[in-house]
């Protein structure tokens, strides 16, 4: 099964 | 107050040209040194980050940091107006702006337009975009990138990137078969633009959607060449450089098997 990552997962919000 | 003249308005269409359907609204902040803009898309999967600094204008002020909330689809109305070869000036108060003014005037000073676009509120979240050491950087040309992307799309969803020693691989699949695309690192450089540049400290494999990234290739006229980082364990950064005064840099997170 093939899943979207987000940015978020890797880029915290400021 | 804020006033920017770049004598090349063909720069400004490209840049939006390059944002706009990625982005929506935009956060424009202008300082004392450059232009920047952040944005990320309505599903939080790719980010856009231009910077323009002071040094691509004929003419830069920018007394105090301004923020110019820009809807790209109003923005791109009125560039749609200018010829490439036309001089653009962007003007706003100090502020809180609710309003930009855009001045296009010929090249030969015949004809002059002015119009105001009124600016936008937007809350957005910021990212933090940490400084990433990158398992691979591939160089090549922009032409050939949006070449790929652009066929690979007729067989699949996504595009499979595994770079190994001196290949780059693009692989993609669906209900008509498989297509992989190779590419090797140049033996001789003749021209710069036409070479692929493979610089690899681990191999990486990884799957990105290919909707996004015909997005990013948008940017194509912007720069001959684009270069490619990827690791295993951050999103990918598509750059584009813009001369020497700037670049676009768009972000995608993976796709991710669970």
């Amino acid at each position: 099964m093939v899943n979207q990552a987000y940015l978020g997962e890797y880029f915290g919000d400021q | 107050m804020f006033e920017a003249k770049l004598q090349q308005g063909g720069l400004l269409k490209k840049i939006l040209e390059s944002v706009k359907d990625l982005v929506v609204d935009g956060l424009w902040d202008c300082d004392g040194a450059a232009i920047t803009l952040q944005g990320m898309d309505s599903s939080h999967v790719a980010l856009v980050e231009m910077l323009l600094r002071a040094e691509a204008f004929e003419h830069y002020r920018c007394d105090r940091n301004v923020t110019l909330g820009m809807n790209h689809n109003h923005l791109s109305k009125i560039l749609k107006c200018a010829n490439n070869d036309d001089i653009v000036i962007l003007k706003a108060a100090d502020q809180n702006p609710d309003s930009c003014s855009l001045i296009l005037e010929s090249k030969n000073g015949e004809k002059t337009s002015d119009f105001v676009v009124s600016l936008v509120r937007i809350d957005t979240d910021q990212l933090g975009i940490p400084e990433t050491e990158y398992s691979a950087h591939v160089k090549m040309s922009s032409g050939e990138f949006q070449r790929i992307c652009r066929d690979l799309s007729q067989f699949g969803d996504a595009v499979q990137i595994t770079c190994s020693k001196q290949d780059v691989k693009f692989s993609s699949s669906g209900e008509t078969g498989k297509a992989n695309i190779t590419l090797t690192h140049s033996a001789t450089v003749d021209k710069e633009e036409e070479s692929v540049t493979v610089d690899l400290k681990e191999p990486v494999d990884l799957t990105f959607a290919l909707r996004f990234l015909n997005l990013f290739t948008k940017a194509t006229p912007i720069s001959d060449t684009v270069t490619l980082s990827l690791s295993q364990e951050a999103p990918l950064v598509v750059e584009y450089k813009i001369g020497d005064s700037g670049h676009i840099r768009y972000f995608l997170a993976p796709k991710i098997q669970e």
